[in-house]
């Protein structure tokens, strides 16, 4: 695992509350709202289990800790999407707390129901764009959530040891968060 | 040669970094025209220092092969120097936009110069 210069880190009380909404006007309407949230809800959930950190849903999106939206091309912040594949997704570092996808990909929630070869795992990018957000870097293990690649219609969604090891050396470890709960193995591979 | 990770993506479709696939198997010394593009990416993913577009050359120099040796060194490949098939295969894949070019965790071994 890595950090971002400097170390980054949400500097709250702990156990900490981290709020997030959606973006009222950048979003993807091809996924229902309650896949979406359900979605985000899952990955978020994986990294509190881990940390004492817990995250929320919040009505308010400019007052939210973590922004989350779905931008085209140049979207203002210098790092313009590029349409299909290539860069999928972009998170800032704390206490930023900007979260954008790139719109112009097939976004799957389930590869039964999606076809498409270009089909992107949404849970497996909002899980590792998370890892961002919370100030990991990329991680050279290839198993790990936050390596920097994902080939379409892979889902790679649950924690490893090394972003396990990574987070909780910022945040401290979830006080009911048992080792013995990450799999040996836990990437699978669904090519339709 | 087969690019195994290739054969699941649709080449009708916009994979931003597909053309990348003609320079396989260049090494240090080679000219391949369009080589300037390839080390945009890697200033863009935090390989190689910013640079005006303009100096970028299409030569395999001696900076571009410390940039690749880092790419696989960072993205846990067989450390070779050369573009080879699992290099261009990772380089093409979708990733991240974040860049690599991170801080290293304080317990990792590192070696400096002395």
């Amino acid at each position: 695992y890595a950090y971002f210069h400097g170390q980054p880190r949400w500097a709250r009380s702990s156990p900490m509350t981290l709020t997030y909404a959606f973006s009222p006007v950048n979003i993807i309407h091809y996924v229902s709202q309650s896949d979406l949230k359900a979605v985000f809800e899952r990955a978020f959930s994986r990294w509190s289990a881990v940390i004492p950190v817990n995250f929320t849903e919040a009505n308010n999106y400019w007052a939210a800790d973590i922004k989350i939206g779905f931008y085209h091309g140049d979207h203002g912040d210098g790092e313009a999407f590029d349409g299909v594949l290539g860069i999928l997704a972009h998170a800032f570092s704390p206490e930023n707390g900007r979260f954008h996808l790139d719109a112009a990909e097939t976004w799957a929630v389930d590869f039964g129901s999606e076809k498409s070869k270009v089909a992107v795992d949404l849970e497996s990018v909002v899980t590792h764009e998370i890892g961002h957000i919370l100030g990991l870097a990329h991680s050279s293990v290839k198993q790990a959530v936050m390596y920097p690649s994902l080939s379409p219609r892979t889902k790679k969604v649950d924690l490893r040891l090394d972003d396990v090891e990574g987070v909780q050396s910022l945040y401290g470890s979830n006080p009911n968060f048992k080792f013995s709960s990450l799999l040996a193995s836990d990437t699978s591979i669904s090519v339709g | 040669r087969t690019l195994p990770e290739l054969t699941v993506v649709d080449s009708r479709n916009n994979n931003t970094w597909r053309h990348f696939v003609k320079f396989l198997d260049a090494g240090k010394g080679s000219h391949v025209t369009g080589m300037s593009e390839l080390k945009k990416y890697f200033q863009r993913f935090g390989y190689l220092d910013t640079v005006p577009e303009t100096s970028l050359t299409d030569t395999f120099d001696d900076r571009f092969e410390s940039a690749v040796i880092t790419y696989q060194k960072n993205l846990g490949l067989a450390v070779t120097g050369k573009l080879d098939t699992d290099t261009v295969t990772q380089i093409i894949s979708p990733r991240c936009g974040v860049s690599d070019d991170a801080a290293p965790a304080p317990h990792k071994l590192h070696v400096s110069r002395h």
